[in-house]
């Protein structure tokens, strides 16, 4: 599986 | 990063500073919600644990640090400062911080996306940022006496918000970038609780009248 959510926001 | 994004964050840290800078300079917290304060200091303590793990950018780094301490002094300010302290007002504020904390945290142990210690922590301050609001507005709507200061600094938390959407949309169809479906239904739970607060803001602006809210 993809990573799909990078937690790039805050 | 995109405009709505970098616009979010913008109106996200204008709201902190706006309260931050009233209550340092009239010395009053009066008409803010301590509760609420709170459980943003634990929003951010939850979630921002990943400063010591994961290293995104600078200016992810720093705002998170911004929102951390501004959360943190805020309340400070509330509960320790000898003059602010005094302009609390504990009996209109008595909004139950378990009443919304123990939902969020069940929630997150039952849906998440993994079961790890730092997912699940991630999990409950999506789950408890998104209700925060609630004690402030129910604050709000009981004083209906609301200063200019703390209905912009309500504002632009709806604003934050509701920029933070558009970001998503944006970045879906530009980057293929996918925000998970619990931060999706998370963000829209929230931006809607403001849904009620900028009908009456925006109608204030509109007949240029002091802004209340019902009763």
């Amino acid at each position: 599986e993809e990573e799909t959510d990078v937690k790039d926001e805050l | 990063m995109n405009i709505f994004r970098l616009a979010g964050d913008m109106t996200h840290l204008a709201s902190v500073l706006v309260l931050l800078l009233k209550i340092h300079t009239i010395k009053s917290c009066a008409g803010v919600s301590l509760k609420t304060q709170e459980l943003y200091a634990l929003v951010f303590a939850t979630r921002y644990l990943d400063i010591f793990t994961d290293f995104i950018s600078v200016y992810n780094t720093v705002m998170k640090l911004i929102f951390l301490g501004s959360s943190f002094s805020i309340v400070w300010y509330i509960r320790r400062h000898k003059i602010v302290r005094r302009s609390y007002d504990k009996e209109q504020d008595t909004f139950r911080h378990y009443f919304l904390v123990l939902p969020c945290l069940l929630l997150a142990l039952l849906i998440h996306e993994k079961f790890t210690v730092k997912e699940l922590l991630w999990t409950f301050s999506i789950y408890l940022e998104a209700v925060a609001i609630l004690p402030q507005l129910v604050l709000l709507q009981r004083t209906r006496n609301i200063d200019n200061l703390t209905g912009q600094y309500v504002f632009l938390l709806g604003a934050y918000r509701s920029l933070y959407i558009l970001n998503w949309i944006y970045r879906y169809f530009t980057e293929r970038h996918f925000v998970h479906w619990i931060t999706w239904i998370a963000g829209l739970v929230q931006t809607l609780l403001y849904a009620d607060f900028f009908y009456y803001y925006f109608e204030s602006w509109k007949n240029n009248v002091k802004l209340q809210l019902p009763a």
